[in-house]
């Protein structure tokens, strides 16, 4: 059986059709994956300068991209968001794909004017994104 | 019919609420207003302009400001974790009148005795009082460079209701205070918490004070100085008041840090538990998680 399994071994190991990053793209890692991206802006843009002292430069960073479609365990996802794209895919494409959305922030500390001239130093809670997830 | 009601229900609140400016449609529900980061944002939104102008503060007051919030942030505005105290919010009040009781004497060091209102309006309910203190600026660089005594005579009043009426005092109170003053020192901080405690607990909305300073050297570390000396320095003292906001939207660092420590299964459910369980819930807690090992 030498000759047998010599011819085997010859045989290519995945059909010649088949494109391995085709398959990265389509099945794990989409090109413009989900991921946190900066936005840095300042309060001067907004017109907001005469009101919040401080910090000069906010960046809330955003999230952006798509969702794999086997999530799994990548971005912390719940088992519900495949299901989610299953019934895109094959059942009904007017329910939507799972979106891009921030799953954790940090606070911010913001030094601002109020209306009657005092002034107020605050935190404040969910202001920057910190990482993002796929729901 | 049932359908039809409900569409008929949606048609006429759409028509009140297109009365009503879009902007007031944002604002929280329960309508307190909330003074806080919300109410201007919802402004910028619905009309991109940011509303009345602003008084502005006295330049001392925000120099000061500006250096409690390097103290506490970074320059991208993180707040720092390496802070043990519980206050999220910090609010400086200048007094928005004064009345001058009696001429001080800068040469002895007496301040003239004011009788000094501040407004508190922007404190909200959800605001508690950690720590209240008077600010006063040396606004010059002053002198002397040596231990400070200090004498001060805090008298807090009800604000009169009528020009008729006297202001009825509320409390009075005198302490020493030893402080050690240097070239560097720019404020003195004069700790009025046990006194404004129950005023801002009460949600009084102003507080009427009458102060009278009196500083001296230390004689004894100075006999040969003489004991009394030119103060020319102090212009009305500001009020901070360090408050634990504990609202939704403030950032809860007693919260965050006892999270920390717990690091839960999944980023959604920190939000949901009750940050502290107590009492009967702590057992209940202990028992069900008794429950769940077991299982």
């Amino acid at each position: 059986g030498q000759e047998t399994v010599i011819s085997e071994l010859k045989k290519p190991l995945v059909p010649a059709s088949f494109n391995l990053s085709e398959y990265f793209k389509r099945f794990l890692f989409p090109q413009n994956e989900c991921a946190l991206h900066d936005f840095r802006l300042s309060f001067s843009q907004l017109k907001w300068e005469n009101w919040i002292v401080a910090p000069h430069r906010y960046n809330p960073r955003y999230c952006k991209g798509d969702c794999p479609r086997a999530v799994g365990h990548r971005y912390g996802s719940p088992v519900h968001t495949m299901v989610q794209n299953i019934i895109y895919e094959k059942l009904d494409s007017s329910v939507p794909r799972p979106s891009c959305v921030p799953a954790k922030y940090s606070p911010l500390s913001v030094l601002t004017i109020e209306p009657d001239g005092s002034i107020a130093y605050k935190e404040y809670e969910d202001m920057i994104a910190t990482k993002c997830t796929c729901r | 019919s049932q359908a039809s009601r409900g569409e008929a229900q949606i048609a006429a609140s759409a028509e009140v609420e297109s009365e009503v400016e879009p902007w007031s449609l944002l604002q929280p529900v329960d309508g307190r207003d909330r003074s806080g980061l919300l109410p201007p944002l919802f402004k910028v939104l619905s009309d991109g302009r940011l509303g009345a102008p602003r008084l502005q503060p006295d330049s001392r007051a925000l120099h000061y400001m500006k250096t409690l919030y390097k103290a506490f942030a970074t320059k991208e505005g993180i707040p720092k974790s390496n802070r043990s105290h519980l206050y999220n919010t910090v609010r400086l009040f200048t007094p928005c009148a004064q009345h001058k009781q009696a001429p001080g004497d800068q040469t002895t060091g007496i301040l003239p005795s004011v009788d000094l209102l501040f407004n508190l309006d922007r404190v909200t309910a959800a605001e508690h009082l950690l720590k209240s203190v008077l600010l006063y600026t040396i606004n010059n660089s002053v002198s002397f460079s040596s231990a400070v005594k200090c004498v001060c005579n805090l008298v807090v009043k009800e604000p009169k209701s009528s020009s008729k009426t006297l202001p009825r005092v509320l409390h009075s109170f005198t302490f020493n205070s030893q402080f050690e003053l240097g070239k560097k020192h720019k404020w003195i901080e004069i700790d009025v918490t046990t006194l404004l405690q129950p005023l801002v607990a009460s949600n009084k909305r102003s507080i009427l004070m009458s102060i009278n300073l009196t500083c001296t050297k230390d004689q004894l570390q100075h006999p040969s100085q003489d004991g009394l000396f030119n103060m020319t320095f102090l212009v009305p003292p500001s009020l901070i008041l360090y408050l634990n906001d504990t609202s939704a939207q403030a950032y809860h660092r007693w919260y965050s840090l006892y999270y920390k420590r717990r690091p839960s299964q999944d980023p959604d459910q920190e939000r949901s538990l009750h940050a502290y369980p107590v009492g009967e819930e702590a057992a209940e807690d202990g028992k069900s998680s008794h429950h769940r090992r077991r299982r």
